[in-house]
């Protein structure tokens, strides 16, 4: 079901980008957006939705999504998987 | 680190080949994903430091408490990343933390100079431990990256922190945290030290404290060092005198004004002991020591023994202290065995393990009003030289690896039992916010402190082995790592005081002069990575989420089995049903030799007890340096006499040892039914 937004953690083919878009970060806003409510549903952030981007040891980024979302972004083409994010305690 | 330098053996002089031949790590850089750092504490100076390594791409963030120059050619960088932290929790409270590096925990700042901390003199907490601290790798260059905050380390902060460490081109990774194990492909730590690894560095995480229990140990993943804690030769003693006249163990770093010589004060259990005179309140909370639970009336000018757990043992201490209490003895329970950890108390205070509270306990609970029960607590100070040493911490998180167990771990042990490291000038050292003493070094236990050790010895042999990967560099330390202590018997638990086994310390304690020669390393690379997922039938999509290469699984599924990954260390999982006397499996590895140059080994072999482990060939001829042969080991194993209950096991381990007469490189071989 929809359920409560969490952050999630999605890994991406970064070649899979398609052309249209002129960095991955607008790849990623717009994925976001259309999986939780075909382009325009989600929650407005300042900033956009992404909390972080990543390129060096993967590509993908870090969003607040609603689980509903997460599973239909998880389906989305270039998409390799959709990880909750989990906190960790010091040792 | 003003003991486990030489109890590692890297203090000589002139300097030990392995810091000698690293230059003391100058060319690397050590990233510290934790609460960021105390950028202008002695242990992070640069004098003496050449310039910063031209690789490094990394930038020095600012902002409240941690000015723009605050880096310098000792700590070439630090960021912060709070984003995934503030997206769940809300904004940060800025009144509490700060929104730069600063570390205002003490965490990082500890973990930070344990991994590379500067040579720094005179160096004690409260006059505890006093001597020459020093880091690892004391020449290495840090970076320090802060993602745990108030509330947790969030995910998406850390691997903002791999990302950005990788982009900025660190050799090491430390990681000194922990939580809930789970597949790998939902792993986001696995994930981003997979990236981290493929790019060449190390990263080297805590196994946890969740010991002495097992199936306890986090951070599994193959590509990483899982590093569980042991104790050195050096302890604390402060023993807990009974009016009866019996003594028990304690240990304690409490420094301020002692309790007065030769009085015996009054003791009071602090939970409920109904018809005993001396109980401070009743409950559960009362026995912990739980903020609010003591009756002041009951326990002002007496020693109060609080039991162990739920709330930090620091903070029992100043629940005393508020309630008026003169003293505390904190008294393990039963679940927490013997294991002991010596904590800054702010007020004169000790721990016993589970049997002296038992007795402690007793004596309480016997007592009367005429007779009430007596005792005081009398501080050593610091003693070197302790036997046995090492022990395995009682708090270590204990094997099998809960999701893959063909992979063992902990993969080693490091200290990380009562480790002086620097402490920012802002915190107390008991880590609560009443505690205002300041000591710029201080105390702590945890495999959190045991990771930075291994994560500095990785970097001098990086420094001085520059085209040795990963792998390689995790198979030193584990191959050379030793299992007997200093009184020549096998290692023991703390937690039991018996002989501890493989699930408690992987291949064994670090012994890093060994590693630095370790004659065969076993190699991996990321493709073999990718066949090992395949071997955990994990899917083609969930070995992408991980190793963003396309995964055919046909080919590896071929070769075998989840346990020939080209691991240095061997583990067989059998499930002992009573259908088959025997049962069989075998493991393939490859060994380069990375020795100099022509050598022969031979292979000797102690098989597990009720196995028959056979090694082809039984002998590897090298021709030249870099050169890989492979070997195959056997293991039959007779079934258990008895059918086991489900749920239940049985371990036995043994060890397959390589030898030219120079080096031995041992691989333990365990086998679990």
């Amino acid at each position: 079901g929809g359920g409560e937004e969490r952050t999630f953690i999605v890994r991406v083919d970064a070649d899979a980008k398609p052309s249209a878009f002129p960095t991955h970060a607008h790849w990623y806003e717009a994925a976001v957006m259309a999986a939780e409510g075909g382009g325009g549903g989600g929650e407005w952030r300042e900033g956009g939705p992404l909390i972080h981007t990543y390129s060096a040891a993967f590509h993908g980024f870090s969003a607040r999504m609603s689980p509903a979302a997460a599973a239909a972004l998880a389906e989305a083409p270039g998409v390799a998987a959709v990880v909750p994010e989990r906190v960790r305690q010091l040792a | 680190t003003t003991r486990s330098p030489r109890f590692l053996g890297l203090l000589s002089s002139p300097p030990s080949a392995l810091l000698a031949d690293s230059d003391f790590g100058s060319d690397l850089v050590i990233a510290i994903i934790d609460t960021g750092i105390s950028p202008t504490h002695r242990s992070f100076h640069d004098r003496g430091l050449g310039p910063v390594p031209s690789k490094w791409r990394g930038v020095c963030s600012s902002g409240p408490g941690f000015p723009p120059n605050s880096c310098n050619r000792k700590l070439v960088g630090a960021r912060f990343f709070s984003a995934g932290y503030e997206a769940t929790s809300g904004r940060m409270n800025e009144t509490a933390e700060v929104r730069s590096p600063l570390d205002t925990d003490g965490h990082g700042t500890h973990t930070a100079s344990i991994a590379a901390g500067r040579y720094v003199f005179p160096a004690s907490t409260l006059g505890y431990a006093r001597g020459v601290a020093a880091g690892m790798a004391p020449k290495a260059r840090l970076a320090a990256y802060k993602v745990c905050w108030v509330g947790g380390c969030f995910d998406s902060d850390i691997l903002a922190a791999f990302d950005a460490a990788v982009a900025d081109g660190v050799d090491v990774v430390s990681l000194s945290v922990g939580g809930v194990v789970v597949p790998y492909y939902l792993d986001a730590i696995a994930i981003g030290a997979f990236g981290a690894t493929e790019a060449g560095i190390v990263v080297s995480a805590s196994a946890g404290n969740g010991g002495p229990g097992g199936l306890t140990v986090t951070n599994v993943a193959p590509w990483m060092a899982t590093v569980g804690a042991g104790s050195m030769d050096r302890a604390f003693p402060a023993n807990v005198q009974l009016g009866n006249g019996q003594v028990l163990d304690g240990v304690s770093v409490y420094g301020g004004p002692a309790l007065q010589s030769g009085k015996m004060y009054e003791l009071v259990y602090a939970g409920a002991s109904s018809g005993a005179a001396s109980s401070a309140a009743d409950g559960y909370s009362a026995s912990m020591c739980l903020d609010g639970s003591l009756d002041p009336a009951a326990v002002r000018g007496k020693i109060v023994v609080c039991d162990r757990g739920v709330n930090s043992r620091a903070a029992k201490g100043d629940v005393v202290h508020r309630a008026g209490g003169i003293g505390m003895v904190l008294a393990n329970g039963v679940f927490d065995g013997e294991g002991l950890v010596a904590d800054c108390h702010v007020l004169p205070a000790t721990a016993v393990g589970a049997a002296a509270g038992d007795k402690l306990r007793k004596y309480i609970g016997s007592s009367t009003r005429q007779a009430p029960a007596t005792g005081t607590i009398l501080f050593e100070g610091t003693h070197l030289g302790v036997h046995p040493a090492p022990v395995v911490a009682a708090f270590s998180a204990r094997g099998p690896n809960p999701q893959s167990p063909e992979i063992l771990k902990p993969d080693l042990i490091a200290p990380g039992l009562n480790i002086l490291a620097a402490w920012p000038s802002g915190v107390g050292p008991a880590g609560i916010p009443s505690d205002g003493r300041r000591t710029e070094f201080n105390i702590l236990s945890g495999t959190s402190m045991a990771c930075p050790h291994i994560s500095g010895l990785a970097a001098l042999l990086k420094a001085a082995h520059p085209t040795w990967s990963p792998a390689a560099i995790k198979s030193a330390l584990m191959t050379t790592a030793y299992i007997k202590d200093n009184s020549n018997g096998t290692m023991v638990d703390e937690s039991t005081g018996v002989v501890a086994d493989v699930f408690d310390f992987g291949a064994g304690h670090v012994d890093p002069m060994r590693a630095m020669d370790p004659g065969l390393v076993y190699d991996i690379t990321p493709v073999d990575y990718v066949n090992f997922l395949c071997n955990l039938n994990y899917t083609e999509q969930n070995i992408r989420a991980i190793t963003r290469r396309p995964a055919d699984c046909r080919g590896a599924r071929r070769a075998g089995h989840a346990g020939n990954l080209n691991y240095p260390s061997m583990s067989a999982t059998f499930a002992a049903d009573g259908t088959r006397a025997t049962m069989k499996t075998h493991f393939i590895r490859t060994v380069t030799n990375v020795g100099g140059g022509r050598a022969v080994y031979r292979a000797t072999v102690r098989s597990p007890e009720g196995c028959a482990v056979t090694v082809q060939p039984r002998q590897l001829a090298f021709r030249r340096d870099g050169q890989k042969l492979s070997f195959t080991v056997r293991v039959e194993a007779a079934a258990p006499a008895k059918k086991m209950e489900p749920g239940s096991s049985q371990v036995r381990s043994g060890a397959v040892t390589w030898s030219d007469g120079r080096h031995a490189v041992n691989t333990p071989v365990v086998v679990t039914w």
